[in-house]
């Protein structure tokens, strides 16, 4: 019954983070238990929950094993939300990796032995390298990020494959896979064509919520605090409530 | 008196790609014979350029010794201009050199062979792993594109370290640093105050040639175009040509 909620691209700049974040807090502010895992060692997640990528325990260590979830994690301002934090450690983890045993599967291993929790939500650095498999290995739901922009439609395609080889190889407990289309600008012909293309082609895989393009969300990261703390009024905001009432409502169908 | 342009970031969508083939195309219209080498799984440079990543020796196979530069590149419908395609092998190069010798040396001793280049330009993926160190291994310039953007800032100073380090331990000949302020919006108060910060800490270091947002280069892209062939008169090709211009320039001077 718990969740493990992977945000995934291997795209660069399409709203990983911004995601990740603000469904962690929607998740939380909804009275869910909730663990942000910071995957990328740019620790973007981390900064933008005002927390500081220092030398406590981190996710590095949750993924290699010499911390347990609850060594490896921090409280928030946010009831409910605890943060694993990214650090530099983590960029050379595909090479500490490369002679581990079941390398892919560190952190199921790390999460399974946690009781407690009810979403983990994991942000993916922009790869296709171990940490993004780690997470997708563990995930039972698979976010994927898309902005309405010819490259990152291409880039769609390449994640999609990308995850349909690791639920065949790796984990066949990965039944939900939703896009989400962020930066929407329907004003704009080029954007809502390639949104129209991602329609026919992925019909009902494309999630009913949009994250429309909203300056407060890039403002929200400047002052390392979520969209939905810093401007709780605003259209990102209520895309991101719409989207976390969205995922809760699939565990009750369920 | 050969360049190699590094183009490197890890933050994503930062605009790597687009500025990569864009300086590539307006340097071999200006004269300059050009290589550009696309060194992303991602292949979104090659498609840019119109080519296909396919079956066809590339990137990746000059990387791991298997080709030389004649056999890894193809030529383009722009006189002077030539492609290394990237391919999906490229996503697996971290683990392959893993073992090998002088991993970081593969790309510039494959370069070292080659004569008849003015310029070699090279797209990097969004990581700081093996594929961008081979590639800042063997610059002699590095174009650092950010967006004025609050996370794009913390990658930037990332970046910067990242590319010292390099320096340092790998590369002495690396001399010219230039910041590329990229998806520029004066409009904007948030981005022009991180603009401002940028061009405080950096000073010098920020390149006086800014490519300003222009829906353009997005519609290029979806043509499978550089932007400089789809919209010669819009703001994003006369950008990119005083660019070039300016990477032709100190060339010259030195
Ligand atoms: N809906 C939105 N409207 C406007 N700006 C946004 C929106 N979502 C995210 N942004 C901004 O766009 C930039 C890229 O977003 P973000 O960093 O979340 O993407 P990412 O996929 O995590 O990037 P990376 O691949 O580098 O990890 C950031 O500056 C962010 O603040
Ligand atoms: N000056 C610009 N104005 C508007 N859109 C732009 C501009 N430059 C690039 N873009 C668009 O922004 C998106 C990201 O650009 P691009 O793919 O070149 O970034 P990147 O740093 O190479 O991304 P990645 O990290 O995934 O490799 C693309 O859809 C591109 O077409
Ligand atoms: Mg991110
Ligand atoms: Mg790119």
């Amino acid at each position: 019954n718990r969740e493990i909620i992977v945000v995934f691209n291997q795209k660069g700049g399409v709203g990983k983070t911004t995601t990740a974040v603000n469904i962690s807090v929607c998740l939380s502010l909804l009275g869910m238990r909730t663990l942000l895992i910071d995957l990328d060692s740019q620790s973007n997640a981390t900064q933008c929950c005002g927390l500081q990528a220092d030398c406590q325990f981190g996710s590095y260590d949750l993924l290699m094993g010499t911390a347990t979830v609850e060594q490896a994690s921090r409280d928030t301002n946010i009831s409910g939300m605890r943060v694993c934090a990214a650090d530099d450690k983590l960029a050379g983890v595909d090479l500490e990796l490369a002679s581990a045993e079941r390398p892919q599967f560190k952190l199921s291993e790390a999460l399974a032995k946690e009781v407690g929790i009810d979403y983990v939500v994991i942000d993916c650095p922009p790869t296709l390298g171990m940490l993004p498999i780690n997470a997708l290995a563990s995930a039972t739901i698979v976010l994927i990020p898309v902005t309405p922009e010819p490259l990152s439609h291409a880039g769609l395609h390449r994640a999609w494959k990308h995850i349909m080889k690791v639920k065949s190889h790796l984990n066949n407990r990965l039944d939900k896979i939703g896009i989400l289309m962020t930066m929407v600008d329907d004003k704009d012909k080029t954007r809502s064509d390639v949104d129209r293309a991602i329609h026919a082609e992925f019909g009902t895989r494309v999630l009913p919520i949009r994250i429309s393009r909203d300056n407060a969300m890039m403002e929200a990261s400047g002052k390392n605090l979520p969209v939905v703390i810093s401007a709780p009024n605003s259209s990102g905001t209520r895309n991101y409530l719409d989207l976390a009432e969205l995922l809760i409502s699939w565990k009750s169908a369920s």
